[in-house]
């Protein structure tokens, strides 16, 4: 997990489009 | 159905699918069309691209690694919204994002490519090769834009984009994953999805294949992509340490 930390946090996160 | 992992699906599944997956494109694609048709196709001019090449090769290398990763950004969010994605275990979304975000960035590439003027969307404006010299990987340039140049020609809408990237991104060969079948299953509901919009868009049958034979195409590119960033780390290593984007460390293993 530690090794893909921000891949981990994009899957998690309900970003929209307009906030990336 | 034809094979073990084929699922038998209904029209009606296989335009809902292919709905899904175009909205999902459209709403994660960076640009729209109206937005690029504004973009007015400036290119550089002369003094633009020199200050291009003048750049240490350290410095474009950052650029293209920020630019890349703004785009995988949009390529994630893609894949979280098809149908099935997220409920694949995570460390099977991980190695589908890590093997095929950049292929479908290669592939998105061709909405922003005036086949023309060999020019792609880059920083402002469009570039052709000879912007991306000081990064001294002048084959790779040249294959990527040919690549370009070849989605192009295929003249694909939008929805047929939408399925050819997400039949990439859901790629049941990958190494590494954990539930295959799963994978496979979602592949193939995109496939026949993808061929049920080449049929009901009265596209030419062989369309498939030359979509097919992008495929290795993109793994090619991919590859070597990997190849140049190891020389490049090989000599600076501190660069990529440091001044890389940590999502493009994490994805390319940098």
């Amino acid at each position: 997990k530690e090794k893909h930390k921000i891949l981990h946090q994009l899957l998690q996160n309900s970003s929209s489009p307009v906030d990336l | 159905s034809n094979g073990d992992a084929s699922p038998a699906v209904s029209m009606a599944e296989l335009d809902h699918q292919a709905q899904i997956i175009s909205k999902s494109h459209l709403e994660t694609c960076q640009y729209l069309r109206e937005e690029l048709q504004q973009m007015s196709w400036e290119n550089f001019v002369q003094d633009e691209v020199e200050n291009y090449q003048r750049k240490p090769r350290e410095v474009m290398w950052q650029l293209c690694a920020v630019k890349i990763t703004e785009a995988i950004q949009y390529v994630v969010e893609f894949a979280k919204r098809i149908d099935g994605f997220m409920d694949l275990c995570q460390n099977d979304q991980i190695v589908l994002l890590k093997a095929g975000s950049l292929e479908v960035v290669f592939v998105r590439m061709c909405r922003m490519f005036d086949s023309q003027n060999n020019a792609v969307y880059f920083d402002g404006k469009f570039a052709g090769p000879d912007v991306f010299r000081a990064l001294g990987c002048d084959d790779l340039i040249a294959s990527v834009f040919d690549f370009a140049k070849s989605m192009c020609s295929l003249h694909l809408s939008e929805d047929e984009l939408a399925l050819f990237s997400a039949f990439v991104l859901l790629s049941a060969d990958r190494s590494w994953l954990q539930e295959k079948l799963q994978v496979e299953k979602l592949q193939q509901k995109t496939q026949l999805a993808l061929q049920h919009v080449l049929q009901k868009n009265q596209r030419e049958d062989e369309l498939l294949n030359k979509l097919r034979c992008k495929v290795s195409a993109l793994r090619s590119l991919c590859s070597r992509h990997t190849e140049k960033l190891s020389a490049f780390r090989a000599v600076y290593p501190d660069i990529v340490g440091t001044r890389f984007p940590p999502l493009y460390k994490e994805l390319f293993g940098a």
